[in-house]
C-alpha cells in the first residue's frame, strides 16, 4: 500500500493475506471462500519465480504480518479461476478473479469476518471513495501490518487517458475500475494483489467489496486498475452454490 | 343214547321213521344246544300207539332233571296222550327224548303199524339275567352281583360306579382310586351314599375341566363322615386339592362351605378306615368361565381401552399413553401393548407404564446455541428451546414474514421430536454477517 496508514484490528477484517507465487490478498466470503485475483494463482510470469508448484496458503483472523501467520494456515479444499483469465497473455488482466474454497469453515469473529458482493452500478461511480488494504510493500519495504489507503473511483477515460500516455496497451475492459489520481501518491502496490477496494454502503451500513486489486504501472504514480467485482457477482453466487 | 352233534337246530325222528318203528325198543336221544341257550322242541309228525297212561308205547321229554312230559297217541287223535303243537323248552342247554316200545302194536287183534315221530328242535336265548325265583328260593347265588346284561348265547356282569369287577366275572369290590369326571357340571357322592359308605377305601375322584373354566363345589345333605371330638378327622376324612394346593381335610356332620377353587382341576381324596358307618357324602360341581382381574392402570397417564365390567378367559384389553407418553414394559418402549386373560385366571402380561416422551439433548447449532424456555434440562414432552445464532457476526436465515425468534423455538412434540412451528425438524441455520466489520476504519483526521 503507497501513501496508506496501518490498520487496526478489526478494521478489514475480511482481509486474506496468500503466499502461493508470492505474497497477496484476499477477502473472506461467507465463512470458507476466499476472493481474490487469478493472477495470484497464475501468475503472468511463472517463470520468473523460483517455485514452479507452490502450496497455496491462505492465513485469516489478524493485521500482524507475524501474527498472522501464527494463527495457521487454512487449508484450500479448491481453486477456482474464471474461465476469462488468460495466464499466458502478460498484458491482458481479463478475468482476474479466483476463488479459493477452504477446507473448513471459519469461525467468525471480531477479526474475521466477511465482505459483502456489490449489486448495483453506484458502486462505481466516479469519486465514490474505498478502501484498499493488504500487507503489499509500501514502496521500497514489506510491511510488517496491515496498510490500507483510501481512493476515489476514478473517470474511465482519464484512466484510459494516462494508459495511452504510458504507450500501455494492456486492455482496460468494461469488467474492470480504476481508482486513485495521479497527483496523490496513494496506491496498491505489489504483493496486495487479490485484495479487495471495500466501499462503504451507508444506506445499508454494510461493506462492499467493489473491486479486486488486479494490475497497475508504477506503484503510486497515477491509477490502480481493478477487477470489477459485480460483473462476476453472478459467477460468483454459482461457484459458491446456493448454500453460501 | 344217541348223542346229537351240538346244534344250534336240527331234526329228531323214531327209529326207521316214515316207517312203522320196531318193538321191544328204548332209546335216548340227547340234543344239546351251545352253552346259553335252551332247547326248544316242537313234534311236527305223531304217530305212536297211544294207550292209557302211555304205558305201553311213550315218548318222554325231559331237561334239567325234570320230566316234561309222557306222550303217546296220534296228533289229531283223542285217544293217548299226544302233544299237539306244544312247544317244550328247557332251562338248559340239553334236552333228552326217550322212545319206549313195548313188544307189540295190537289193536283188537289186528297188528297195527304206527310211524313214530318227527320234531324239530332250535336253540333259543337264554335270558341269563331274568330272574330266576327258584334259584334264589334254593339260595343260589345271582348270576351278577351289581348288574347282569344279556346277549345272543351269554350274558356278563358290570358294577356299580366306584366298584370294580373282580377275576369271576361276577362279584364287584369297590374300587374308587381313580374316578375321572369331565363334564362341565356333575354330582360326586361316596360309594352307597346315602347308605355307608364300604371300609377301607383310598378313593380319588378328579374333576377335570377345560381350561378356562373354574370349578365350584356345593356339598349337600347329609354330610357324614367318621369324626372324633377331641382329634381331627383320625379315621375316615375328605381331603381337597386346586392347583396343588389344600383346600382342607373334613370329617364330621358339617358339610364344608361352598368352595370356589379357581381352578379347572380338582382332586378329592377320600380315605376311609376299617370300621363305621356313616353315611359319606355328596357334593354338585359347577363351573363357571374363569375371571382376570380388572386391569389397573399404573399412573394417571395410562389409558386402558374400552375398559369392561369384566373379564373372563381368553377376553384382552388394550392399553394406550395419553399424548407425549410411551408405552413401556420394564425399559423397554412399546408401540402397543395387549393382555389377554389366561385360564389361569391371570394376565398374560403385566401392566405397563406410560413414560413421558424424551425429545432428547436439542442438536448442537453449528455457530450458534439453545437456551431453555421452559424449565432448564429438561427434555421431555412440551419442552421448549429457543436457538440463537452468535451475533453479530451470524445471523439466522429465515423465511419472508418470519422472525429469528419464531425460527428458533423448537418443541418437544408427543412424537419425542424437537419441532419448529414452521420448519418442523428441520435444523435453523447461522449465516455469516458480511460488510458488518465491529471496528470499522474511521479517520479523525480532515
Amino acid at each position: 500500500i503507497i501513501g496508506g496508514q496501518p490498520a487496526r484490528p478489526g478494521n478489514f477484517p475480511w482481509q486474506a493475506f496468500t503466499t502461493i507465487y508470492g505474497p497477496g490478498g484476499g477477502a473472506l466470503l461467507g465463512d470458507r471462500w476466499i476472493l481474490t485475483a487469478a493472477h495470484t494463482i497464475y501468475p503472468k510470469y511463472p517463470n520468473k519465480g523460483k517455485n514452479t508448484n507452490p502450496r497455496t496458503l491462505v492465513f485469516l483472523g489478524h493485521t500482524n504480518m507475524e501474527q498472522i501467520q501464527k494463527l495457521g494456515h487454512h487449508p484450500v479444499r479448491r481453486v477456482i479461476i474464471h474461465p476469462d483469465y488468460r495466464q499466458e497473455e502478460p498484458d491482458n488482466f481479463e478475468g482476474d478473479i479466483a476463488l479459493l474454497e477452504l477446507e473448513n469453515s471459519v469461525t467468525l469473529g471480531p477479526e474475521l469476518l466477511p465482505i459483502c458482493l456489490p449489486d448495483n452500478e453506484t458502486f462505481y461511480g466516479q469519486g465514490l471513495m474505498g478502501y484498499v488494504s493488504g500487507f503489499g510493500t509500501t514502496g521500497n519495504r514489506i510491511p510488517f501490518h496491515l496498510r490500507f489507503v483510501r481512493l476515489p473511483v476514478a473517470d474511465r477515460e482519464a484512466c484510459q487517458r494516462w494508459l495511452w500516455t504510458k504507450k500501455d496497451t494492456s486492455p482496460f475492459s468494461q469488467n474492470m475500475f480504476c481508482s486513485g489520481d495521479p497527483a496523490v501518491q496513494q496506491d496498491a502496490c505489489q504483493g496486495d494483489s487479490g485484495g479487495v477496494f471495500a466501499v462503504r454502503d451507508r444506506n445499508r451500513d454494510i461493506w462492499v467489496a467493489t473491486g479486486i486489486v488486479s494490475w497497475g504501472i508504477g506503484c503510486g504514480e497515477g491509477y490502480g486498475f481493478y477487477t470489477k467485482v459485480l460483473n462476476y457477482v453472478d459467477w460468483i453466487k454459482k461457484e459458491m452454490g446456493d448454500e453460501n | 343214547s344217541i348223542y346229537l352233534p351240538q346244534k344250534l337246530y336240527g331234526e329228531v325222528t323214531s327209529p326207521l321213521y316214515p316207517k312203522p318203528y320196531p318193538s321191544d325198543l328204548e332209546t335216548t336221544t340227547v340234543i344239546t344246544v351251545p352253552m346259553g341257550y335252551r332247547v326248544k322242541l316242537v313234534f311236527w309228525q305223531f304217530d305212536v300207539e297211544p294207550s292209557e297212561g302211555c304205558l305201553y308205547d311213550y315218548v318222554k321229554i325231559s331237561a334239567d332233571k325234570q320230566t316234561l312230559g309222557r306222550f303217546c297217541g296220534q296228533l289229531d287223535s283223542p285217544l293217548g296222550n299226544p302233544p299237539g303243537s306244544k312247544e317244550f323248552m328247557s332251562q338248559g342247554n340239553k334236552m333228552l327224548l326217550t322212545f319206549h316200545t313195548d313188544f307189540s302194536n295190537e289193536e283188537n287183534g289186528t297188528i297195527m303199524f304206527y310211524k313214530g315221530f318227527l320234531a324239530y328242535y332250535q336253540a333259543v336265548d337264554l335270558d341269563e339275567c331274568a330272574s330266576q325265583p327258584n334259584s334264589v328260593e334254593e339260595g343260589l347265588q345271582p348270576r351278577c352281583q351289581h348288574l347282569c346284561h344279556n346277549y345272543v348265547g351269554g350274558y356278563f356282569c358290570s358294577c356299580h360306579p366306584g366298584y370294580e369287577l373282580q377275576k369271576d366275572g361276577q362279584s364287584c369290590q369297590a374300587e374308587c382310586s381313580s374316578e375321572l369326571y369331565t363334564e362341565p357340571s356333575g354330582y360326586v357322592s361316596s360309594l352307597e351314599y346315602p347308605q355307608p359308605y364300604p371300609p377301607d377305601l383310598r378313593c380319588n375322584y378328579s374333576i377335570r375341566v377345560e381350561r378356562g373354566l373354574t370349578v365350584h363345589l356345593k356339598f349337600l345333605d347329609p354330610f357324614e363322615i367318621d369324626d372324633h371330638q377331641q382329634v381331627h378327622c383320625p379315621y375316615d376324612q375328605l381331603q381337597i386339592y386346586a392347583n396343588g394346593k389344600n383346600l382342607g381335610e373334613f370329617c364330621g356332620k358339617q358339610r364344608p362351605p361352598d368352595l370356589d377353587t379357581s381352578s379347572n382341576a380338582v382332586d378329592l381324596l377320600f380315605f376311609t378306615d376299617e370300621s363305621g358307618d356313616s353315611r359319606g357324602w355328596k357334593l354338585h360341581y359347577t363351573t363357571e368361565t374363569i375371571k382376570c382381574p380388572q386391569p389397573k392402570a399404573l399412573d394417571e397417564f395410562t389409558i386402558i381401552q374400552d375398559p369392561q365390567p369384566q373379564y373372563q378367559f381368553r377376553d384382552y384389553f388394550t392399553v394406550t399413553c395419553k399424548q407425549g407418553y410411551q408405552l413401556m414394559e420394564g425399559n423397554q418402549a412399546l408401540l402397543s401393548f395387549t393382555a389377554v386373560c389366561q385360564h389361569d385366571g391371570t394376565w398374560h402380561r403385566a401392566m405397563p407404564r406410560c413414560k413421558i416422551k424424551n425429545c432428547g439433548q436439542p442438536q448442537s447449532l453449528s455457530n450458534g446455541d439453545f437456551r431453555y424456555i421452559t424449565t432448564k434440562g429438561v427434555t421431555t414432552y412440551e419442552a421448549s428451546i429457543q436457538y440463537h445464532c452468535h451475533e453479530p457476526y451470524y445471523k439466522m436465515l429465515t423465511r419472508a414474514g418470519s422472525s429469528e425468534s419464531m425460527r428458533g423455538i423448537y418443541t418437544c412434540t408427543a412424537q419425542g421430536i424437537w419441532k419448529n412451528e414452521e420448519e418442523g425438524e428441520k435444523m435453523p441455520r447461522c449465516l455469516p454477517v458480511c460488510g458488518k466489520p465491529v471496528n470499522p476504519v474511521t479517520q479523525k483526521e480532515r
